[in-house]
């Protein structure tokens, strides 16, 4: 039930380019990722390949990006996939599959090229099939301390490079949600499914949905605050397990942005006191397992604050939360919880709607730099000095050409944000008119309509 | 919703998590935008990749089966005017128009609903046991004078907020109906005047209910549109 993609690790939107001196890859030919990944890990030559998504074309390739003469280049076209023997710096097991270019031994002594007998003669001369390449370290006799090589120092015939192993590479704080390390197996040894795969597993942590949760390959990854990282499993029988990896003791946390009066983002850096959801229940405590029985025990998520019953955020919900203490709510968003003001603050005014401030402010409030009105990217512009040459369209400055009534704006630098106001203030002196007039008559066209029908047979 | 009951409001979007789990309302304002509140989202930049909005469907979870339910993921967020304290969601595609899928009114700008009106705020949130929370549920407040609103909350009232008048049964907004809509019946068309806003307390007796001005950012709300 493995997928011979396990082999490979993926790049979206990237190209390998290589030098025209090398040789030129074999041409395109048709099929899935999974057949080009069967096709490439049978060949001995193949080290990665192109997979263009769109014509379901793949091309082998007998480079990865750590060949000489190589480089990344974005292509929205393809995906490329390298074996990962060949990117790894870590070892599994005792490291026999390394196919890394690690060159200097654990005592930092360069490596002889394996093609060479001296200063050392030797048996292990590189062919197609051991891996013995340069002079980087391999361990083509299983050697138990793992990969190894001979020395350019005649007084030392060869030492262990000393490659540490992947569950050892890279450690986890917390609860590991922060882990991107390379571990691809579970505790009990079983290999894990891709996150982009759903077989053997069906489930929902597809990477294109959880972007910030590193859900690479099949790497063992913690995106729903479990306990620590997990993965699903090759095996058809046993859908999820967690990995073995170690809890740093050298690094700190990452320091979250600690709020007690309100709260940012999604509030998971939340240490207020607030135990008491907007429907005027209780929070249940979250030592206790009454009325609501649950995982979230203090001792095991170390840093997520889980004090007494207030309410806080350790599984990357929408907003703080808890556990009520009601039996049937079992649990509430506290979003009666202020969000902390998120604006840059502002250095000048305007008076009215601001459409004669001529300033020079050329920033939004969120702080995105405003693009010249005079500009035609990365927006086109509606308003520009050509429609509007009496607004003072100078530079990127905030104006407001069109009496927007909530102020000076400008076109932003953002491709995802057209427009957005600016980072100045109404002056206090400033006396805008009231807003609330009489009704007059209105009309409306294509909304606001609906079958009373519905409504009288929903009730 | 508290003091309603089952009820039909197919401009009424129920906003869902990366889980699919519902977490907020929100209002379709054309087809391809949904207006909803600043406090359901983490930050204006958010990236809501996985995020969805569902149309179509009284229930809150409905089966594979329901045939008309629409779901549609949604593709970005835009924060309105700073003391607004409103979104607007782009949806990957327009939502179809149906009998269960409508688009509701934008006021006039500037306009002002009279007091007395009465209006409906419609969601999936909670009903504190006053109704089935399986289905989308909707309940009538009468709109309440500025003026009066004001002297209730001694002068604390913004130009920005909408109030309805205080009923002695508690009917109103709770947790999980935020971002939806406050609509209002005009010229024999549903309006959105207000948004549901999050609040200290849920329906509370004998107190006026805050929503947050929609016509105010109807200037807002069409340059979005139309910047795309």
């Amino acid at each position: 039930h493995r997928s011979p993609l396990n082999d490979f690790q993926r790049l979206r939107a990237t190209e390998l380019l290589a030098v025209p001196a090398d040789p030129p890859p074999p041409l395109p030919e048709r099929g899935s990722a999974e057949q080009c990944a069967q096709r490439c890990a049978a060949s001995l030559a193949c080290r990665a390949f192109h997979h263009d998504r769109q014509s379901q074309l793949c091309q082998l390739l007998p480079w990865t990006q750590h060949s000489p003469r190589v480089q990344l280049q974005k292509n929205i076209r393809y995906d490329l996939y390298q074996k990962k023997d060949y990117l790894r710096d870590c070892i599994v097991a005792d490291g026999t599959s390394y196919r890394g270019t690690r060159a200097t031994t654990e005592k930092g002594l360069r490596c002889q090229h394996w093609q060479a007998t001296t200063p050392h003669d030797h048996r292990f001369l590189p062919s197609p099939r051991n891996g013995l390449e340069e002079n980087y370290c391999r361990n083509p006799d299983q050697d138990k301390r793992g990969p190894w090589c001979y020395t350019v120092d005649p007084k030392i015939r060869h030492q262990s490079c000393g490659i540490k192993k992947c569950e050892d590479a890279v450690c986890m704080t917390c609860n590991g949600e922060d882990y991107r390390g390379t571990m691809d197996h579970t505790e009990s040894g079983m290999e894990c499914q891709r996150w982009d795969l759903q077989h053997p597993h069906k489930h929902p942590y597809h990477p294109d949905k959880y972007p910030d949760k590193g859900l690479d390959d099949n790497y063992c990854r913690n995106p729903d605050s479990s306990e620590r990282p997990w993965c699903y499993t090759t095996d058809p029988g046993r859908e999820r397990e967690y990995c073995r990896i170690r809890v740093c003791t050298e690094k700190r946390p990452r320091s979250l942005n600690i709020t007690t009066g309100c709260f940012r983002g999604k509030g998971e850096g939340y240490r207020g006191r607030v135990n008491v959801t907007v429907s005027g229940i209780p929070c249940q405590r979250w030592d206790a397992q009454t009325p609501h029985q649950h995982h979230f025990m203090p001792e095991k998520y170390p840093c997520k604050d889980l004090q007494e019953n207030y309410c806080r955020n350790p599984d990357g919900s929408e907003a703080p939360w808890c556990f009520t203490a009601h039996p049937t709510v079992r649990i509430a968003f506290c979003f009666h919880i202020r969000r902390c003001p998120d604006e840059l603050g502002a250095q000048e005014c305007y008076h009215g709607h601001g459409e004669r401030y001529h300033g020079h402010v050329s920033k939004t409030r969120k702080g995105i730099t405003c693009q010249p009105w005079a500009a035609q990217a990365p927006h086109v512009p509606q308003i520009s000095p050509v429609t509007h040459p009496e607004a003072h369209l100078e530079e990127n400055y905030c104006r407001n050409p069109d009496n927007d009534s909530h102020g000076p704006w400008c076109y932003t630098m953002d491709p995802r944000t057209p427009f957005d106001y600016c980072a100045v203030k109404p002056c206090s002196s400033s006396m805008v008119p009231s807003v609330l007039e009489n009704a007059d008559a209105v009309a409306f066209e294509r909304c606001g309509r609906r079958d009373e029908r519905l409504q009288r047979k929903g009730r | 919703i508290v003091g309603g009951q089952p009820g039909n409001s197919p401009w009424t979007v129920s906003i869902r998590n990366r889980a699919g789990v519902h977490f907020c309302g929100g209002s379709l304002v054309k087809e391809q935008w949904v207006i909803s509140t600043r406090q359901c989202f983490s930050s204006c930049g958010a990236d809501l990749a996985g995020y969805k909005v569902q149309l179509g469907t009284l229930f809150k979870d409905p089966g594979p089966g329901d045939p008309v339910q629409q779901t549609i993921p949604i593709t970005r967020i835009v924060c309105g005017p700073s003391e607004s304290q409103l979104v607007m969601l782009k949806l990957a595609r327009p939502a179809t128009l149906n009998r269960r899928v409508a688009l509701i009114c934008l006021p006039p700008e500037r306009y002002v609903v009279p007091a007395g009106t009465i209006c409906e705020i419609a969601g999936w949130g909670e009903t504190r046991g006053t109704a089935d929370g399986s289905v989308l549920n909707v309940a009538r407040l009468p709109v309440l004078a500025h003026g009066e609103c004001n002297t209730a909350l001694r002068g604390r009232l913004k130009e920005g907020e909408l109030c309805t008048a205080p009923l002695r049964a508690g009917v109103g907004a709770c947790e999980g109906d935020y971002g939806g809509p406050l609509a209002c019946l005009t010229a024999d068309c549903w309006v959105l005047e207000g948004v549901i806003t999050p609040s200290r307390v849920c329906a509370r007796t004998d107190q006026p209910a805050l929503f947050i001005r929609v016509s105010l950012y109807v200037d807002w709300i069409h340059k979005v549109m139309k910047m795309g």
